[in-house]
């Protein structure tokens, strides 16, 4: 026999919005652009059963299955990114160089058990 | 709040906050560049190759203008036919280890906007030469003790000159091999004809007297943080 729980679909895993300020964090002087951007972040659960929606890994559906069998013993398995893409940032060095650089995985475009 | 500051700032490839002293206009091919990559256009929606750089066809995930940190060494007189002597320096020591320099493209600006087609007085001789050791720099003339780069000549009506630096970039960045360049602007040979039968000199040097500005773009590839292209299947 297994634990069971129903979970409500909107608290399953999945990317969730998340707008990133830079003058938030006080790089507004020397960050030219952007300003801020949609950075996102993953966020809900992984429950027994996954379904294939929630883009789990073999090693996660064998986790939840341990972890229906005993709660205590075995989390579920983590939301985290699965897939990310890239943004570029326009900004002055600290020799005042104008720089122009490509930074990958700074979007959360899809998340996963 | 610092110490996670200041690891984010590391795994951005900075050392520290940067707080920009004296800014610098930012330079309008990183400004094209950038909206390009904010909003790609329906032909070409993805980023294939995010570690290539398409407007210059060059590896590379990093552009930088550097600005001229050099002095000016002589500037035209009415008595001379040399309309400008200047040592040029870029500090390339900021580009990382293990930052693979690409591309390296000199840019000259000039003030002026004249469409008109250049007159006898209006073409220039331009030179570029490897800057000589601080021993030799007490010399009367400086270039005398240089290695030429290259020379071209150019019309008035040129707002912008540009020319590939990328050897000597890649050499640039041993500090101790980055001595600069002297670019010396002078009146060409048919201008200096032109002179020897008895007009005034001093007007010949009009043009190359509105030099504003040099530039380095620098295009750098750190391939560590450049993912490989995975192809559809």
């Amino acid at each position: 026999s297994s634990y069971y729980a129903p979970v409500m679909p909107s608290s399953l895993c999945k990317p969730r919005r998340l707008y990133i300020s830079f003058s938030d964090v006080g790089w507004e002087n020397w960050i030219i652009a952007p300003q801020g951007y949609m950075a996102n972040y993953c966020l809900g659960e992984c429950p027994f059963p996954l379904t294939t929606e929630l883009n789990s890994t073999n090693h996660a559906i064998l986790q939840t299955m341990v972890h229906s069998l005993d709660p205590e013993g075995t989390p579920q398995p983590c939301c985290v990114p699965v897939r990310l893409s890239p943004i570029s940032v326009l900004f002055y060095d600290n020799h005042d160089n104008v720089v122009l650089r490509h930074y990958e995985d700074m979007v959360v475009d899809e998340c996963g058990c | 709040l610092s110490t996670r500051e200041s690891l984010l700032l590391k795994s951005l490839g900075l050392s520290a906050k940067p707080s920009p002293r004296s800014p610098a206009p930012v330079p309008s091919v990183l400004w094209r560049i950038f909206q390009k990559r904010e909003i790609p256009s329906p032909w070409s929606p993805g980023r294939e190759d995010a570690c290539r750089v398409e407007e210059f066809n060059v590896p590379g995930n990093i552009i930088r203008v550097f600005s001229d940190q050099g002095h000016f060494l002589h500037s035209g007189g009415p008595r001379t036919l040399l309309c400008l002597e200047k040592h040029l320096y870029f500090n390339l020591s900021v580009l990382e280890d293990g930052e693979q320099l690409t591309m390296a493209q000199l840019q000259l600006q000039f003030g002026h906007n004249s469409y008109r087609a250049p007159g006898p007085g209006q073409v220039f001789e331009l030179r570029l030469y490897h800057a000589p050791p601080p021993s030799l720099r007490e010399l009367p003339s400086p270039a005398a003790s240089c290695r030429l780069l290259l020379a071209q000549s150019f019309a008035q009506l040129h707002k912008s000159l540009l020319f590939n630096l990328t050897q000597v970039g890649r050499d640039w960045r041993t500090p101790s091999r980055n001595l600069g360049l002297v670019l010396e602007i002078s009146v060409s040979s048919g201008a200096r004809s032109s002179a020897l039968l008895g007009r005034p000199p001093g007007n010949f040097c009009a043009g190359a007297d509105s030099f504003l500005d040099a530039s380095l773009l620098v295009v750098s590839l750190q391939p560590g943080q450049c993912k490989a292209s995975r192809k559809k299947r």
